[in-house]
Parts: structure tokens; C-alpha cells; sequence
């Protein structure tokens, strides 16, 4: 189970704050998956007192989209825990999907990606495997242009990017970069859809591991 | 045999501070009040503001909502989202799938917060999150009867708030707490957040 709150003292209008939380949430606890299954009781709250003063942020008000902005940003900061915390993970993965139609469709693909049990257990191998991630991404159910489709490893030790498939073409990998790059505690994919429409979305993930089958396999409900 | 659990809290360690910056007007605490089996573990946390927040939230889209899940939207529906005064949170035992019992709970936990803090209104100004164990009713008893304790132990400094991330934990390998100053229109403010989940994790609230 998800459980979250924020508070500040910032003072902000209901309407406002509701937004805010929206804003953030689905850029952050709901662009997280550990193993795909949705808890009974996720929660995440927002409270905002007012103590430190000053005028009341509201909707579309000054100080509204900075507001907005530094809540998504500490809202991330904090579903990445979460990630980091996933039951038996060794890796913290974040899925880039660019290019798409809408930022919907971006995330449809990230969150197709970051459930699918073959990537994960792949991830958790050290496998260079982008064709599980090309067929996570063709049954994501949004449109994608096979021919102009992108996948990459982004290094997370600011070395350059390896590129496994350009425009619907797999590269000549590297398998030993490859491993280098994947033993990292934390990686980054980069999937572009060649869509045209310029949108993208970020999820983040972690591996599948035998331990997440030992801890599970001994939780009684 | 080493401690795998263990292992991994020693390993996740850097990612819990060792300092914050809280926001102005809350106090919060972590107490061990016995929904977990140790004796030990901090299991009910209590957040409370000085003053009435503005307050919003997302829930799960599970149609099976745990009975807090459903006390806390109707508080909010109730209040607009204003006027809120507190967060009170167990772990151990999520208080879901325990029918009109279950509710009855959350909504006695709420309330007992709500006693503490004067709030004498019909609508709760407590919202209210349970987390754990699917299936089983609450202790309600020692939750509500250490409700007060929870109360009085609260503070504004690192360690409550690290002991209120505590008490949001379940097989979590550590607390999870952050928090931030930042600006807006040439005002100084504070945030801070606690979180807690490291499986069944694949939230989309709304």
C-alpha cells in the first residue's frame, strides 16, 4: 500500500490546492509501479495551514504554477523512495517515453514498460533485453510508428547513451557497455515513439528478484 | 544466516535525513501502540496543525476502498476541503475489506483526534489512513486508548517527524521523509512529506 501526505505553511486556496495535488500526483505516486498491483487503501493528502503568512495562492493566481511546480517536484522526490524501497528491488529504473501524442499515451507506454514482469526479471539479470521492451511498448494499446520507434540505455554516470534500436533498426549493441551500464544501482530507458506529437512522460520502477517471491510468498492476508 | 530485511534497511540507510526544515504550525509524533506484534515498533503516528488547513487528497480507484479511504473522502467532501485540522495513521492492520464494523472504526479514530483538538462539529476535521494487514478488523481499543498518548507526544523537531514516518511503516525497510524551504512570490515557505509502500505498489488515485 501507497500512504502520503505533504504539509506546508504556505497559505493556499482549496480550489488551488486540489489542482496542485492533482497536477503533482500524476507525475509522481501515480507514475510509480513496484509489481503492479493497486492497494485497497492508497491514500495521499495534502494539508496547507498557512502559518508562514502572506497572500492566499489561488487557482491560477500569482505564485500558483511555482507552487504547483515545487510540490510536483518534492511529490517525485518522495514516490522515488517508495521505488527505491520496492520489496527484494536491486535497481531503480527510470522509463523516459518521448515523442508521443499526448502525455497520456507517454505514460501508457512507461507504465506498460514498468509492469512488465519480462523487463523487470530482465532488468534484474542485467540483460540488455530491448526486445521486451519494444513488445511492452507495441501492446501499450496507443499509437506508435514502429519504423521511426527508439530505444536506449541513458547511463546514469553521466557517460554517453547507448542506443539498442534507432527508427525501428537494432544497433550493433555492445554487449559488455551494456553490462557495465546495467550492474548500476540506477538506470534510465529511453523509449522514443517517433509520433511527432512531442510529448513525454517519466516513470519509475525497479527490478523483479527472487526475494520479492520470498517476501511475498510469507505474507499472510 | 544474514537478515535479508535488515541487509537492505542497512543498505537503503542514506536515503533517510538526519535533519529537515518543517513547516510552521504542525507537530506530529510516532508512538508504538500495539497493532504490530513486536511491542516495540511505532504503529500510530498523529499529525496535527495549529490552525485549520485547506486539505485535499487522492485515493485509490481499487473499487474494494479500505473503510478509511472512505471515512476520509467524505470528510473531505464534507468540509470542502477546509477547516481540516489533523492526519492520524496506523500501520500493522489496513482496516480493509471489514465491513460496516470497519468503518465504524476509522470513523472512531477520526473522531478521537477531532475530541483532542476541540473539534466538536458532526463533520470530522481528521482525516484518517490505515495500512497493513488486508482483511482483518482493528484494535480498535488500543488505537483509540493511545490516541490521546500519540497527542501529547507530538513535537515540531527531526526526530517526531522521523518517528511519525516510522509509525507509517509496514515491510518498508526504512522511513520514508523528506522536506524543503522554497519561495513563491518573494515568500519563504516550508514543505515536508512522509510516505511509506514497498509492495503492492501501483497506485493510480484520482
Amino acid at each position: 500500500t501507497l500512504l502520503g501526505f505533504m504539509a506546508t505553511d504556505a497559505p493556499v486556496s482549496a480550489t488551488a490546492l486540489q489542482s496542485i495535488l492533482k497536477h503533482a500526483v500524476d507525475r509522481s505516486f501515480n507514475a510509480i509501479s513496484v509489481d503492479g498491483d493497486m492497494s485497497t487503501n492508497d491514500t495521499v493528502a495534502i494539508l496547507a495551514n498557512g502559518a508562514a503568512g502572506g497572500p492566499v495562492i489561488e487557482q491560477d493566481g500569482e505564485g500558483y504554477d511555482a507552487l504547483r511546480d515545487v510540490v510536483t517536484e518534492f511529490a517525485a522526490d518522495m514516490a522515488k523512495l517508495v521505488v527505491r524501497d520496492g520489496e527484494g528491488a536491486t535497481k531503480f529504473v527510470t522509463i523516459k517515453v518521448k515523442d508521443a501524442l499526448t502525455f497520456e499515451d507517454a505514460k501508457t507506454v512507461a507504465s506498460t514498460i514498468a509492469t512488465s514482469a519480462l523487463v523487470k526479471t530482465a532488468l534484474f539479470g542485467q540483460d540488455a533485453n530491448w526486445g521486451r521492451i519494444l513488445c511492452a511498448t507495441g501492446y501499450a494499446g496507443v499509437p506508435v510508428i514502429p519504423t521511426k520507434t527508439s530505444v536506449s540505455f541513458i547511463p546514469t554516470d553521466g557517460s554517453p547513451e547507448l542506443k539498442l534500436l534507432v527508427n525501428g533498426e537494432p544497433e550493433n549493441v555492445n554487449e559488455e557497455r551494456a553490462s557495465e551500464i546495467l550492474a548500476l544501482e540506477d538506470l534510465e530507458i529511453e523509449v522514443r515513439l517517433g509520433t511527432g506529437g512531442g510529448h513525454e512522460a517519466t516513470y519509475y520502477t525497479c527490478d523483479f528478484s527472487y526475494e520479492y517471491v520470498k517476501i511475498n510468498g510469507d505474507y499472510r492476508t | 544466516h544474514a537478515d535479508p530485511h535488515k541487509a537492505a534497511a542497512s543498505s537503503k540507510a542514506r536515503f533517510v535525513p538526519s535533519t529537515g526544515t518543517y513547516p510552521q504550525g504542525f507537530n506530529v509524533s510516532g508512538i508504538h501502540c500495539g497493532v504490530k506484534k513486536d511491542g516495540k515498533s511505532l504503529d500510530l503516528a498523529v499529525v496535527a496543525s495549529d490552525v485549520p488547513c485547506t486539505a485535499a487528497a487522492v485515493f485509490t480507484k481499487n473499487v474494494f476502498q479500505a473503510a478509511p479511504v472512505q471515512v476520509s473522502k467524505e470528510t473531505l467532501v464534507g468540509t470542502h476541503g477546509r477547516d481540516i485540522r489533523a492526519i492520524v495513521c496506523n500501520s500493522g492492520c489496513a482496516n480493509a475489506v471489514t465491513g460496516q464494523g470497519g468503518y465504524e472504526d476509522a470513523q472512531a479514530m477520526s473522531k478521537a483526534v477531532d475530541v483532542l483538538l476541540g473539534e466538536t462539529t458532526s463533520t470530522h476535521r481528521t482525516l484518517v489512513m490505515s495500512t497493513g494487514v488486508i482483511g482483518q478488523r482493528l484494535p480498535i481499543d488500543k488505537i483509540v486508548t493511545n490516541i490521546p498518548k500519540a497527542y501529547k507526544h507530538r513535537g515540531s523537531d527531526h526526530s517526531h517527524w522521523l518517528d511519525c514516518a516510522k509509525a507509517f511503516t509496514t515491510t518498508d525497510t526504512f522511513p520514508k521523509l523528506g522536506s524543503k524551504t522554497f519561495g513563491v512570490a518573494g515568500k519563504t515557505y516550508r514543505i515536508a512529506g512522509i510516505a511509506k509502500g514497498a509492495g503492492m505498489i501501483h497506485p493510480n488515485m484520482a
